[in-house]
């Protein structure tokens, strides 16, 4: 070795540096041209191919089994815990992740059985007052990104956008939509939307809560105007006011469970009394379809994403009075969902799992889309006892989603009336 | 998890909002 080291000659050649150089500037400006041009691929349908994109730890995070590992998450923390261990170990767990448990009902943590369960805790009522304006926060997070929608892109972060019909889906003629139970024909609103019981005539608003808070009783249903042709119902009374959301000075406690017979009974009763307002079912049918392409003049298109982080209240409310009128579940992938993450990997909320609630609120159309992540796969909607997420089997294509439509909950409004507040549902470990 | 909201509003919709802000239950997040 030592004769090989000093014996062997060195012979120095000069390097063409320069052209290492240029072939490093035109890669960088081969990626830049790419990133600017924003090239999409496009499928058949002119769809864009949603794929992994992003630099080389993301796809090593995607060709992990994320979807098992986050079952298996679930499985674990769905054992029961000794009752002695479960004051310790969710204490431990809240110091952990920073969870309040002055907020939590019920406070005694003996009555948690497993982690999954505190993880699906709910807050006592009072703790969560709602303020006066027509949008407030579904859930406790923060605020990833908000902003217009531009030319149907989102902005996910600065410099990286998904497409908003990957995110929500298209309207696909034909498309496999599951009706809800107790199926009954869809009736339609006309376009007053309103109703007329025994001989008052009553609002959408009033029906389901008006988006902007009034003080009760302020809302004197006005006397049929003369011309209304529409059938007058007979022997169909609304519930009294008090099942409408109370605004006592502009706040009001989130009703952390939703009062489900009242709002049944509105339901039906709304259902009943608006069918008689119902204009040719074809063209209403048509107006009906939510989607987001149809924004009226003088309107635009918003966003807003909110994280919610491991220790945050998991449970997710209305956050305006609305109509949920459909709901499309894509079983997607679960990748974390971090700030951390949705810098990296572009189409990160059209990539995992996600149910898009699609409906429509006092300006037109409205969506909310709870998008799951690796530790929490399931998502829970108290108004579906249907949807099954994370579930084991072969996973569709990406961008295949299953249609349910809400119509039969209030066939009058079109789909599930929602009040300010309102418990809609949750996510769930594993 | 995250919850992405997506709604139509009146163009002078303003949000009340700052990216990495906090936010609980019933906070504004914007108003017209």
């Amino acid at each position: 070795i030592v004769d090989a080291w000093t014996q062997t000659p060195t012979k120095w050649y000069p390097l063409p540096l320069a052209v290492g150089a240029l072939l490093l500037v035109a890669i960088q400006y081969r990626k830049k041209v790419k990133r600017a041009r924003q090239e999409v691929e496009l499928n058949e349908d002119g769809l864009e191919v949603i794929k992994l994109k992003g630099p080389w730890h993301v796809h090593v995070i995607g060709a992990l089994p994320l979807r098992n590992m986050s079952r298996l998450w679930g499985y674990v923390n769905s054992f029961e815990l000794p009752v002695w261990f479960r004051p310790y170990g969710i204490r431990l767990y809240a110091y952990a992740f920073g969870c309040n448990l002055d907020e939590i009902e019920p406070s005694d943590l003996r009555e948690y059985p497993s982690l999954g369960a505190f993880f699906y805790r709910k807050l006592r009522s009072g703790v969560r007052p709602m303020e006066n304006a027509i949008l407030v926060s579904p859930a406790d997070g923060t605020i990833l990104h908000f902003g217009t929608v531009q030319g149907s892109r989102v902005e996910q972060v600065k410099g990286i956008t998904y497409s908003l019909d990957a995110l929500l889906g298209i309207e696909r003629p034909g498309s496999p939509s599951s009706i809800l139970p107790h199926n009954r024909d869809m009736s339609i609103v006309d376009d007053h939307e309103f109703a007329i019981v025994n001989g008052i005539e009553y609002s959408l608003e009033q029906l389901i809560g008006s988006s902007v808070p009034s003080t009760p009783g302020s809302e004197t249903p006005s006397q049929p105007s003369a011309s209304s042709s529409r059938t007058i119902l007979e022997n169909h009374s609304l519930p009294s006011d008090d099942h409408l959301p109370k605004r006592v000075g502009d706040q009001t406690d989130a009703s952390v469970g939703s009062d489900r017979n009242a709002e049944e009974t509105l339901a039906h009763d709304t259902s009943v009394a608006l069918q008689m307002g119902a204009k040719s079912q074809t063209e209403n049918r048509r107006r009906s379809i939510t989607s987001s392409k149809h924004v009226r003049p003088g309107n635009s298109l918003f966003f807003s994403v909110i994280y919610l982080a491991p220790g945050d209240y998991h449970r997710f409310h209305s956050p305006t009075a609305w109509v949920v009128e459909k709901r499309r579940h894509f079983v997607g992938e679960l990748f974390s969902v971090s700030p951390w993450m949705a810098k990296r990997l572009e189409n990160l909320f059209v990539l995992n799992e996600r149910v898009a609630l699609l409906g429509r609120w006092k300006h037109g159309f409205f969506g909310m889309v709870p998008v799951g992540a690796t530790n929490v796969g399931s998502i829970k909607i108290n108004f579906d006892q249907d949807l099954r997420t994370n579930i084991r089997g072969r996973r569709p294509p990406p961008g295949a989603y299953t249609e349910a439509v809400y119509s039969a909950a209030s066939p009058i409004l079109r789909g599930q009336p929602l009040t300010f507040g309102e418990e809609m549902g949750g996510f769930c470990l594993g | 998890s995250t919850i992405v909201l997506v709604f139509e509003a009146p163009s002078d919709f303003e949000f009340s909002i700052h990216p990495g802000q906090k936010v609980k239950v019933g906070q504004k997040l914007g108003d017209v």
